[in-house]
């Protein structure tokens, strides 16, 4: 058994939900942060089956997409030490999803 | 050691903290949404000892309840493609409950 | 591989924040309730590579600090069975790290 959690863009948490929901595959959802860019995102945690895991991670590439975000004039001026002379960009990824091993899921 | 996560119903949380002050179990609340109902549901974290496993197992059990739920009218609209000719009900377990393996737990 | 989970006090999450993102150590951040005090604080969720952990342990440690607070009287009250003759205060330490390991971690 496995628990995975994949931290997702919040542009892309209700398509992802749909999509999980469609394969049956049940999830909890937490409101989040991102440290660097200080965003909410979205984090889903699934506890599954070992074979659903292939099946899971091709739904969370197709329903999460890399973007390109600015970085705020604030955390932008905090970082340099001055005001930037035009904004800057980051790439910000579709998912980042950790898998960890499970012992035991209990349903009461 | 282990990593205990509990999603339980909004309701039973506040009787679930209790109990578990009581029996000194430390514990960490989040606040979660429910993927499918897309209801507000609360997440229990729990770092522990092992052998304190058939406790809190026990305590969760107790202090927790199954319901059943009504499916929300644009939910199951948009699950059914139409508008449902009565009201759906879902049963909700009382808990869910992740046991995860833990190396160390540290205390600053 | 390990995923490291930090609860620290609210008063600590932005000293916290800055120096693991000048460490170039991803994080996200969950908002959370101390079951005792309930007080709101803040959880730091980090996926990292084995040889990272001597250094952010070393990161938490220098940027959360333990404090004493007073537990609220209505609390006080609930656990006592009547009003307190003058305020308790309870020690909370800096923060409490929990590392777990980690299978994979997926970026897309
Ligand atoms: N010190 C730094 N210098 C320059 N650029 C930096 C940086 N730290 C982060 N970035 C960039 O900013 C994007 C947003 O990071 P943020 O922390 O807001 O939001 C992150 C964070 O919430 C989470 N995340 C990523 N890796 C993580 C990890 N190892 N542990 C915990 N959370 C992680 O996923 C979100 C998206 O991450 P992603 O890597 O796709 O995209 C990141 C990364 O490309
Ligand atoms: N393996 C897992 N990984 C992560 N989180 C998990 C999980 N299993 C359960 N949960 C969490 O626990 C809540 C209650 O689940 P339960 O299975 O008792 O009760 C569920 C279940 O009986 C039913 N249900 C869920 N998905 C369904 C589907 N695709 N079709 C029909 N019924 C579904 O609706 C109830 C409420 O689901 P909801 O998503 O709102 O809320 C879920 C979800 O937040
Ligand atoms: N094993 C664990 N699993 C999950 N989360 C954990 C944990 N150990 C600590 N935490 C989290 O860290 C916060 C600070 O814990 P600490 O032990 O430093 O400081 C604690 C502790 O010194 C004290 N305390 C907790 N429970 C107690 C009890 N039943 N009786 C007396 N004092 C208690 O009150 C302080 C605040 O506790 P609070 O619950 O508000 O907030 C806790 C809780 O959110």
């Amino acid at each position: 058994m496995k628990l995975v959690i994949a931290v997702v863009q919040d542009k892309d948490h209700a398509r992802l939900r749909k999509a999980l929901t469609a394969a049956k595959i049940q999830s909890t959802r937490l409101s989040t942060t991102g440290s660097f860019l200080r965003n909410g995102n979205s984090t889903f945690m699934m506890g599954i089956e070992d074979e659903v895991l292939p099946e899971l991670l091709a739904i969370i590439k197709e329903n999460s997409q890399a973007r390109h975000e600015f970085i705020s004039t604030a955390i932008a001026t905090s970082m340099l030490g001055e005001l930037p002379e035009q904004p800057i960009e980051v790439a910000v990824g579709g998912a980042t999803v950790f898998i960890m091993p499970m012992d035991q899921m209990v349903h009461f």
